[in-house]
């Protein structure tokens, strides 16, 4: 099973053309495991992005030097999904 | 569950209980809801869609659809609920009543049952098919990109590992051959309505192309009309317009091509949330979730019956 210990969802947006270039090319990088809840699709709308734990700080920085505005959505996606997995037995077991 | 008047709506279930759900609610009326298998998935799966017919044959029809990408699952959730109101209101809503006096709703609540249940027991966030892709240790193909509308156009990716990858060929997907060929063979559905989440928008054609539809402006004073009707019980704020120019290109879409096979109201949702959960929408934010959703479905549907083409 699929597990998001340490994943975080980042809320990008993107204030010019090129921070929006740049957030298009990260969809190019398959190395980083990203996956874009919200692709990119034009100046000031979000870009959410599902981050895996080791792709976290290169990704943060990789925004940061390049001026690219970002906030955390989602801080413990797998604290969600277990809730999520919880309240689905409860639900099946009453 | 023993009826559906036990089901719990405020929660998220799991494949096997949502087709027994299915089960239940075609016993408990069965002069009003049928079940019709439309195919089978890669897996070999049933594909499900429930038919609401008040009788006559090919009446003039809807066709709504839930949980075609696997992991939003507020929209499987919504279909469910949708499947229980229709039940309940189609003798004391006027609206409804004239609705399904004149023509059938068909509702497939788990659009993409590989995909659904990948989601319950392996990837929660997994969003396409199932399907091996040949030359590839990728899985899966976008379902939403898989449709005869622009398809391998730039609005979808040609890399199999791509959560937008359109597939070898268009309907390559049983689970999108199956709407194909039923939309085909029906012959009469007069609307299409594909629900998805998140973003909280109302959408008509085209995705593939900047070129509007020749009914651009009726499907806009539509979806103006809907939104507002939805807006109305939560103040829940939708966004509405085509697909390219609110979102962004998508090649090979489903309403796209529903509409080009003359499918006039052809719309998506978008439902909540805009970002605060995403695709982890809380449990107890189905039920608001699906009844503000049906509101705009009504306005829809009461247009589709009032506007015969």
């Amino acid at each position: 099973t699929e597990t998001f210990v340490g994943h975080q969802v980042l809320r990008i947006i993107p204030g010019n053309d090129k921070e929006l270039q740049k957030v298009q090319e990260l969809q190019d990088l398959e190395e980083l495991q990203l996956d874009f809840w919200l692709a990119p699709r034009g100046l000031g709308y979000p870009v959410d992005v599902r981050v895996p734990f080791p792709s976290l700080q290169p990704l943060k920085a990789h925004l940061e030097a390049n001026g690219i505005s970002y906030s955390i959505m989602i801080e413990d996606v797998q604290a969600l999904v277990d809730h999520e997995q919880m309240e689905m037995f409860r639900s099946s077991r009453s | 569950p023993l009826s559906t008047s036990t089901f719990d709506y405020s929660s998220y279930h799991s494949l096997d209980e949502i087709y027994a759900f299915m089960d239940l609610l075609v016993a408990e009326n069965p002069n009003l809801v049928s079940k019709l298998e439309i195919g089978h998935t890669t897996e070999n799966r049933p594909i499900y869609v429930l038919k609401f017919s008040k009788g006559g044959t090919n009446r003039p029809a809807i066709w709504i659809d839930t949980g075609i990408h696997s992991r939003e699952w507020v929209t499987q959730a919504s279909g469910v609920w949708f499947a229980k109101k229709i039940v309940q209101d189609h003798e004391n809503d006027s609206e409804l009543a004239s609705i399904l006096d004149k023509m059938d709703i068909f509702l497939e609540i788990v659009t993409n049952p590989d995909g659904f249940a990948f989601t319950q027991t392996k990837n929660r966030m997994w969003r396409k098919t199932r399907s091996k892709q040949s030359g590839s240790v990728c899985v899966g193909v976008d379902p939403n990109r898989n449709w005869d509308a622009g398809f391998g156009g730039s609005g979808a990716s040609k890399n199999p590992c791509s959560d937008t990858y359109h597939g070898p060929y268009a309907n390559s997907e049983p689970e999108v051959k199956a709407i194909v060929d039923f939309v085909t063979n029906h012959g009469n559905i007069k609307a299409f309505i594909s629900i998805h989440s998140y973003s909280q928008l109302l959408l008509y054609p085209y995705g593939y192309t900047t070129t509007p539809v020749p009914d651009q402006e009726e499907l806009h004073e539509i979806s103006e009309k809907a939104v507002a009707a939805l807006s109305s019980l939560y103040g829940t704020k939708y966004k509405y317009g085509s697909i390219i120019t609110t979102i962004y290109q998508a090649s090979g879409g489903t309403i796209d091509w529903t509409y080009n096979q003359g499918i006039k109201y052809s719309f998506t949702f978008e439902l909540r949330d805009t970002g605060r959960y995403g695709f982890l929408l809380p449990a107890s934010q189905i039920v608001p979730t699906a009844q503000e959703t049906w509101l705009a479905l009504k306005v829809i549907m009461v247009h589709t019956r009032d506007h015969p083409y």
